[in-house]
């Protein structure tokens, strides 16, 4: 989970920033 | 199940991909025809053209340190900021695929590692022709003879999504066909370390009959599109290979490359 913790943001809120 | 919910599942689909993505193949092909009404893009065709559009071109963000950095990095953050924006996007319309949600959550999380790269190359074909791709939004056209004549290794980044679109795009598909088929290819039930592999079939599988479907009524004239569709899939899976080791190749040699941390996740372990 850890792995891919922005992945696993973005599917439970996609509208949370990814700090581009 | 029945076609009239097969069609429903096809018209929820191209809902979701209209909604998801803010550039449809329509779009693009309206706006490389000069029919939009709106200004024609700017092209960029060599280092003057690409200086000039940057002062013009509204792009989405602009990284810091930019003017001090090379072109070929340049341009090579922006496509990693453009992929980024798509695997949101990708993300969103994955969610919109009736009972993906209610899948494994890490099996989720595979599906979008391994298929995100496949979508993207797929309608990256809408933004393309022979010459070259539309940039920001439709904003500027960048030709395929410029990122050609880019420096090692970064000109050879491109020439292979060039040559899939070619082959893609001479399919014909339309924004609703491609709609159906990325939701497919996103549901592949063999990607490596799928923990539940039985529902995420049974979903892809009335998704293909939706895609059968659909292919048959919109192209009444190519019955064998469907089956050369499906073909295409592995072509995805070949470049996306091929990308991730170019992209390990450019970490290891281009000490001023930084790869986004979500990109990261992506690579990591992936082929």
């Amino acid at each position: 989970k850890e792995k891919h913790k922005i992945l696993h943001r973005l599917l439970q809120d996609s509208t949370s920033p990814v700090d581009l | 199940p029945e076609s009239a919910d097969l069609r429903a599942l096809a018209k929820h689909m191209f809902e979701s991909y209209n909604k998801a993505f803010p550039i449809t193949k329509a779009k693009s092909r309206a706006i490389m025809a000069g029919k939009t009404g709106d200004k024609s893009p700017f092209v960029i065709y060599d280092m003057n053209s690409l200086k000039a559009g940057e002062e013009r071109i509204k792009f989405k963000q602009t990284p810091l340190q930019e003017q001090n950095t090379e072109v070929e990095i340049r341009i090579f953050q922006r496509c990693q900021f453009r992929s980024v924006e798509a695997v949101r996007e990708i993300t969103e319309f994955a969610k919109s695929i009736p009972g993906f949600i209610n899948l494994d959550l890490n099996d989720q999380v595979t599906l979008l590692k391994y298929g995100v790269h496949e979508v993207i190359f797929s309608m990256l074909a809408s933004l393309m022709n022979k010459d070259g791709l539309l940039i920001a939004a439709g904003q500027g056209f960048m030709t395929r003879e410029f990122l050609k004549s880019l420096r090692k290794p970064f000109c050879d980044i491109m020439e292979p999504k060039f040559e899939f679109a070619m082959k893609f795009n001479g399919l014909g598909l339309n924004d609703c066909d491609i709609a159906i088929f990325i939701a497919v290819v996103i549901l592949s039930g063999d990607r490596p370390g799928l923990i539940n592999v039985k529902p995420i079939e049974e979903l892809q599988d009335s998704i293909l009959q939706a895609l059968a479907l659909q292919l048959k009524i919109s192209h009444p004239d190519s019955p064998q599109l469907f089956a050369k569709l499906l073909q295409k899939m592995t072509d995805l899976r070949q470049i996306v290979t091929e990308h991730v080791q170019l992209l390990h190749t450019i970490r290891k040699t281009e000490a001023e490359m930084s790869l986004h941390p979500l990109l990261q996740e992506i690579y990591k372990d992936l082929y």
